[in-house]
């Protein structure tokens, strides 16, 4: 058993809901937000038996795409992503960050 | 150190919360979703020390009992699956699944 | 790679956020509440190359402080831990709470 904790760009939680129940894994839903852009993400835990690795990873890479997202960001400022300065920043967003943790133990009751 | 991911059923979230603090375990509780009933229910993080595992367990295992709900299904459709189709079907919900997982370091500020 | 779930009190929220960001962590943030105060609380995911640890320990260790805070608590009652009693109970909170995980795999898509 593995727990896979996968977070997602908002844009493309609905697809990645829809395929991995489609596909019959089983998994959670938690609404998370971006430490940088401070914008609204989605973090999924995915617990799996190991041989199911390769089609769960080929899974998420189908249905996240990294795009360019335009953002005005003030680095050294508390205040959220979204203050103007002069010249934006092209962020690569969307895409998706997995971690395959090792798990000792599984129940269910 | 062991990191303790158990996800429960909203009906059983307040009755696991007052054991778990009855019996002195420290946790942290988090709102989450079923990703195939798409309802809410509760994430608990518990960080135990290993010997503790088999009590923590044991608590885990008579709080939260399985029960049979009936929902209607619809699979193949970003719809959430509450939506109606001729013949409900019977899912088994409310028990608990728990992940043990291995902990590295645990630092205490 | 290194999962780090650290659970931090909200008075601290910010000043970890910026400290991250400006230290150039990446990370993503999850409310949470405390399983024995049932305050609101907050939750990092930080996923970190394993030479990055020392210096994320000493960040959070230097912006997380633990502090004394009177509170009435009814330990073995469901309501809120805010009902009143006679004598209030010095609790100490604040601080940070740190797990490193060990990671299996990483991906980024
Ligand atoms: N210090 C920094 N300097 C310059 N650019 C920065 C940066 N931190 C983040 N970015 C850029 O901003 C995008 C959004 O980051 P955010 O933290 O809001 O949202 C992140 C965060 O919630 C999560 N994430 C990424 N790496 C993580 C990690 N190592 N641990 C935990 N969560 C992570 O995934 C979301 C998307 O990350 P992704 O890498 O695709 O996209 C990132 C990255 O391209
Ligand atoms: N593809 C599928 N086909 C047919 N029936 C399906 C199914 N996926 C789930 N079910 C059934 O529906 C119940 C609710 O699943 P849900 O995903 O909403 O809510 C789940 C989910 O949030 C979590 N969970 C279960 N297994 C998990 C896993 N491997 N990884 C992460 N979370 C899991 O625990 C909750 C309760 O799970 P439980 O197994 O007791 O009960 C499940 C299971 O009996
Ligand atoms: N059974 C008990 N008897 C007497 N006092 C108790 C107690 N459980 C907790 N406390 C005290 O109350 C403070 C707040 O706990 P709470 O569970 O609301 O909020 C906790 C919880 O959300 C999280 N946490 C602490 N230890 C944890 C663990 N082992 N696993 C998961 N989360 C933990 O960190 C927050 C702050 O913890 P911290 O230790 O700094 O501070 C704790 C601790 O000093």
């Amino acid at each position: 058993m593995k727990l896979c904790v996968c977070i997602v760009h908002n844009r493309d939680r609905n697809k990645i809901t829809d395929e991995l129940v489609r596909a019959g894994f089983k998994f959670t839903v938690i609404g998370s937000t971006g430490g940088f852009l401070r914008e609204g993400n989605t973090t999924f835990l995915i617990g799996i038996d190991d041989e199911d690795r390769p089609s769960l990873l080929r899974l998420i890479g189908q249905n996240c795409k990294t795009r360019e997202q335009l953002v005005n960001v003030t680095p050294f400022d508390a205040a959220p992503a979204a203050a103007f300065i002069a010249t934006p920043l092209k962020v690569p967003v969307g895409g998706a960050v997995v971690f395959i943790l090792p798990v000792d133990q599984f129940e269910r009751y």
